[in-house]
């Protein structure tokens, strides 16, 4: 006698919830670039029945950037989702999952991040700055400028860039840029690195320590630059998750 | 004249009415944009 078809199950229900939180980490786990996602809604749920105790389940989430970059190891629950002032990222992903005997395991996903369009930010808050875009020419040179200022002062490991987050351009009232940027330590002293900066290479992977830094670049009406980065110390990273490639973060990104 | 369509009765539910799956999309955690 076939299968009874499953009961259909609402967005809202504990089962779907269950399965969205762990595609939520699935996505979060296998993500290389810019933030940690948290969910916002639950769009759709499909249950295919395989068989007994064996249902294949589709998702539709929809997502939002948190503050906490991705290799941050803080757990997604104590992570706030960035404000809608401060110009929202959402994620929108298809994932595939099964569930055999209750046990949850994703199969896919697949996933496009954009940030909130200009106008939505601009009616809401007319004075709030926008997303620049990462090759922004004063991005790049706050970045750099930011990263060269906190090498010069540390006493620790020489930081090289691994990828920009987020970056913004206030124009008025004064001339600010903003940025969060990815950063790894290297096998130099902050010292060796004046001597030669070529030889310095992000750590092994088993002894790999990123971190994360912002920075905020006064422009007008008087110069100024401000930079903070933490270190997060090494950690184990999990099996299948490659380094973190040193490519800039686009703002929309499809990834699978 | 057109004779006016005789008023059928409301259609009765067939016995064992299936409700409609129940809502989604789901609640909204956070805000939309």
């Amino acid at each position: 006698v076939p299968a009874a078809p499953p009961a259909p199950l609402g967005c809202d229900d504990p089962e779907s919830e269950a399965a969205a939180e762990a595609a939520v980490n699935y996505i979060n786990g296998q993500s290389h670039h810019g933030y940690k996602f948290a969910l916002n809604r639950i769009e759709d749920i499909r249950v295919v029945r395989q068989g007994p105790n064996n249902d294949i389940i589709f998702l539709e989430l929809d997502l939002l950037e948190t503050t906490c970059p991705i290799l941050s190891p803080t757990p997604l629950e104590n992570c706030t989702v960035r404000s809608f002032v401060e110009h929202a990222v959402e994620g929108d992903c298809d994932v595939k999952l099964q569930k055999v005997d209750g046990i949850l395991s994703v199969l896919g996903s697949k996933c496009h991040s954009h940030a909130d369009s200009t106008e939505d930010i601009r009616k809401a808050c007319p004075d709030c700055p926008v997303l620049a875009k990462m090759n922004n020419t004063e991005v790049l040179e706050t970045v750099s400028a930011a990263l060269n200022a906190y090498n010069s002062k540390t006493t620790d490991s020489y930081l090289r860039l691994l990828e920009i987050g987020r970056a913004k351009i206030q124009y008025h009232p004064g001339h600010i840029v903003v940025t969060e940027f990815a950063v790894g330590a290297t096998n130099c002293s902050a010292e060796e690195a004046k001597a030669n900066v070529g030889a310095c290479q992000l750590l092994p992977e088993d002894q790999s320590n990123f971190g994360f830094c912002r920075a905020v670049m006064v422009k007008s009406p008087s110069q100024d630059l401000q930079v903070d980065c933490q270190l997060y110390g090494h950690q184990v990273p999990a099996p299948d998750i490659p380094l973190l490639s040193w490519v800039f973060y686009p703002t929309g990104q499809d990834t699978s | 004249p057109v004779a006016k369509a005789a008023q059928h009765d409301k259609v009765p539910r067939p016995v064992g009415f299936v409700p409609p799956p129940p809502p989604c999309p789901g609640k909204i955690r956070h805000f939309d944009i």
